[in-house]
């Protein structure tokens, strides 16, 4: 989960990508 | 013809799959096409071809990165609109994201790209293959510009790409799955969905294979960009680690 935390971040996300 | 892992679907089945996935597509598209045609005319003048020819290698990387990374946040959001994607495990979201987000990114670059004057749309306007002289890969360039000219030599409708970037991005083959069966059922659906909707559009009778054989063509470019990154990143280690977005860098191994 560690290794693809913004993965995870993004696909958990319910609006617009977040600020990369 | 797979046996157990052949849907039963109905034709109003497959019609709702094949609308969902062309809502999702319009929504997660980065550009409407009326937007690209309107900046068709927009081409980098000489000077400013110059300009990033003359671009440092790792700053024109870094740009690039940049801009696939954009691209790919679009793609998530497609990903995660699919009927079904959010319903597979975590673990396959993610694989199916790490092996096919830039795949999708590359089936989608036909709708920038202008075949008449070879030119993709990039950072502003039309860019032509001389523009991305600085990142040293010339082939893969080539490679790229190629594919997206035969992907519009296909003239493909936008329900037509959007269920073949789904149908891509739900390869049930890529390496790790947990939940195969799962994956491919889902993938079986869509490629029904996309056969349902060129039989309604009377499209030719060999486009699904003409499309079929691309998912090779992109396996091999995307293999290509991550031979490249790592012959980049073995000389530039610091700035893939430093100033690559993290996404990339997650998606990639950087």
């Amino acid at each position: 989960k560690e290794k693809h935390k913004i993965l995870h971040q993004l696909l958990q996300n319910s609006t617009s990508p977040v600020d990369l | 013809s797979n046996g157990d892992t052949s849907p039963t679907v109905s034709m109003a089945e497959l019609d709702h799959q094949a609308q969902i996935i062309s809502k999702s597509h319009l929504e997660t598209c980065q550009y409407l096409r009326e937007e690209l045609q309107q900046m068709s005319w927009q081409n980098f003048l000489q000077d400013e071809v110059e300009s990033y020819q003359s671009k440092p290698r790792e700053v024109m990387w870094q740009l690039c990165a940049v801009k696939i990374t954009e691209a790919i946040q679009y793609v998530v959001e497609f990903a995660k609109r699919i009927d079904g994607f959010m319903d597979l495990c975590q673990n396959d979201q993610i694989v199916l994201l790490k092996a096919g987000s830039l795949e999708v990114v590359f089936v989608r670059m036909c709708r920038m790209f202008d075949s008449q004057n070879n030119t993709v749309y990039f950072d502003g306007k039309f860019a032509g293959p001389d523009v991305f002289k600085a990142l040293g890969c010339d082939d893969l360039i080539t490679s790229v510009f190629d594919f997206a000219k035969s992907m519009c030599s296909l003239h493909l409708s936008e329900d037509e790409l959007a269920l073949f970037s789904a149908f891509v991005l739900l390869s049930a083959d890529r390496s790790w799955l947990q939940e195969k069966l799962q994956v491919e059922k889902l993938q079986q659906k869509t490629q029904l969905a996309l056969q349902h909707v060129l039989q309604k559009n009377q499209r030719e009778d060999g486009l699904l294979n003409k499309l079929r054989c691309k998912v090779s063509a992109l396996r091999s470019l995307c293999s290509r960009h991550t031979e490249k990154l790592s012959a980049f990143r073995a000389v530039y280690p610091d700035i893939v680690g430093t100033h690559f977005p993290p996404l990339y860098k997650e998606l990639f191994g950087a």
